[in-house]
């Protein structure tokens, strides 16, 4: 059937180019390197496309420097509200969250939902409910908060009070 | 927002999207990412995908099934349905973003229309890339 493959993506029009360092760069880099790493560790094993996936995106999100779990932007109000979702090509089977804090990794959150319920997508406490009864690893506001999206918030609250906040995709894509 | 997709050695492709939103959003408001069709898609027999960018030009389109569907009932390429939607839908839409897909022969395109992005592939036998911007 031929070798695998595997594609993984950190976001869309987070930086500008000129917000971007040597140093910042080579950052970005190496932690792409580290999540292709572990989606080739389990396709490697001749592991499942959808473990692949769901491992990728684990070390993705414990990247603080992606928008998605450790990293996750801020609410108007000041909180994290993350959504995953997964889907298996062999037979349609798919899980989905959203509007849930807590998981460490919400993709797993979202795989819960495939592996232990008759639905596809689920939110806020029911989702939550499930992701604990699948005994998935939670964490505290601590653990997800990082200084550069808490900034990106005050910044982002400030243009708005002054009535100076452009349509910059950069800041839409969060 | 984050993603992977893949095909395994016995041909089978997944996706899987994760995302914190926008900075700043409402408190509820839900994009592309956990929406199945929008976000994140994936059919043994055309392909896998998960996209990043404007949540709410993705959900109008359907994006990924919709790459999904010109593939099953065209018969087009995904790398010519993956182009079109973006640079042609996506951008009518005055949305941006981009998407990574995977094909059942383990094709993959990465299409997008704006600055700012972070990728990387691998493919067996061919090494590993990682591209920014």
């Amino acid at each position: 059937m031929g070798g695998f493959s595997l594609a993984v993506h950190g976001g869309a029009g987070v930086l500008h180019r000129d917000q971007m360092t040597p140093e910042r760069e080579a950052d970005y880099h190496a932690a792409l390197d580290r999540v292709l790493s572990t989606g080739e560790a389990v396709l490697d094993a001749d592991g499942s496309a959808l473990d692949a996936v769901t491992q990728a995106v684990c070390a993705l999100e414990n990247e603080p420097l992606f928008n998605a779990g450790r990293g996750a932007v801020f609410t108007r109000n000041e909180q994290q509200e993350m959504d995953a979702a997964l889907m298996d090509g062999r037979n349609r089977q798919a899980g989905a969250v959203a509007g849930i804090f807590g998981p460490k990794n919400p993709v797993l959150a979202a795989r819960s939902v495939l592996e232990h319920t008759d639905h596809v997508l689920m939110i806020g406490e029911g989702a939550l409910a499930v992701a604990r009864a699948a005994g998935l690893d939670f964490e505290d506001k601590d653990y997800f908060f990082t200084q550069e999206r808490w900034d990106a918030l005050q910044e982002t609250l400030k243009m708005e009070a002054e009535g100076t906040l452009d349509d910059d995709p950069s800041r839409r894509h969060g | 927002t984050v993603g992977a997709v893949a095909r395994d050695r016995n041909g089978h492709l997944a996706a899987a999207t994760s995302t914190g939103g926008m900075t700043a959003k409402r408190s509820g408001r839900v994009g592309d990412s956990p929406v199945i069709g929008a976000g994140t898609y994936a059919d043994d027999a055309t392909c896998a995908v998960s996209a990043t960018g404007d949540g709410e030009a993705f959900l109008r389109l359907c994006a990924a099934h919709e790459i999904d569907a010109r593939m099953r009932l065209t018969g087009v390429s995904l790398e010519l349905a993956a182009e079109d939607v973006i640079m042609t839908e996506l951008t009518a839409l005055n949305g941006t973003g981009g998407i990574i897909a995977v094909d059942r022969n383990g094709a993959i395109t990465t299409p997008f229309n704006c600055e700012g992005m972070y990728r990387g592939w691998s493919v067996e036998g061919d090494g590993r890339k990682t591209a920014i911007y």
